[in-house]
């Protein structure tokens, strides 16, 4: 599975 | 969201206040670094493109529009308006700060978690925010007087990246896949530059004297 990116920060 | 990003989030979101504040209602940007607001316009115009590609949530793009905006207003008031500009310590603001841009660059063109192009100008964006603030870091050192608004402004900017770390740290144990070293370490180096300004900071105010770094 992918990783969950840190982009929904700010 | 956890408690951790929605402080930081408001500590960075309060820091941008006072700063306009001081620019707008006083009309003064004497210790502020045009050099340090230039390359956070940057950092905020490439981290912020993903506008355009993906939706995570209203508060999100809120913000990012609000940090996009405060940051280029905030360069063109320092730049353009008369009033504001004659208060600029140019003199003291010498860092070169476009160095900078072109390592932070190199360095997101070798280090970054995928190679496209808005992951590589995201990378880029965090580690040129770990080092933007050094010419701000380093007028103050130079200014003799620094105001409460100008100090405020750096303590509340330093205080965000250190609950970011929070932030984490929490989603580190809360959330499985949540592991991203390049945003760690940038973040990481970025706080720990205001180290030092965080210990005359509260050393000023358990003295209640006024702030002045050591030259």
């Amino acid at each position: 599975e992918e990783t969950e990116n840190a982009h929904d920060e700010l | 969201m956890n408690i951790f990003r929605l402080a930081g989030d408001m500590t960075h979101l309060a820091s941008v206040l006072v700063l306009l504040l001081k620019i707008h209602t006083i009309k003064s940007c004497a210790g502020v670094s045009l050099k340090t607001q230039e390359l956070y316009a940057i950092v905020f115009a490439t981290r912020y493109l993903d506008i355009f590609t993906s939706f995570y949530s209203i508060y999100n793009t809120l913000m990012k529009l609000v940090f996009l905006g405060s940051s280029f207003s905030i360069v063109l008031y320092m730049k353009y308006h008369k009033t504001v500009h004659r208060s600029y310590d140019r003199e003291q603001d010498t860092f070169r700060h476009w160095f900078l841009v072109l390592p932070c660059l190199l360095l997101a063109l070798l280090i970054h978690e995928k190679f496209t192009f808005l992951e590589v100008l995201w990378t880029f964006s965090l580690y040129l925010e770990a080092v933007a603030i050094l010419p701000q870091l380093v007028l103050l050192q130079r200014t003799r007087n620094i105001d409460n608004l100008t100090g405020q402004y750096v303590f509340l900017l330093g205080g965000y990246r250190g609950l970011y770390i929070l932030n984490w740290i929490y989603r580190y144990f809360t959330e499985p896949h949540f592991v991203h070293w390049i945003t760690w370490i940038s973040g990481l180096v970025q706080t720990l530059l205001y180290a030092d300004f965080f210990f005359y900071y509260s050393q000023s105010w358990k003295n209640n004297k006024k702030l002045q770094l050591p030259a």
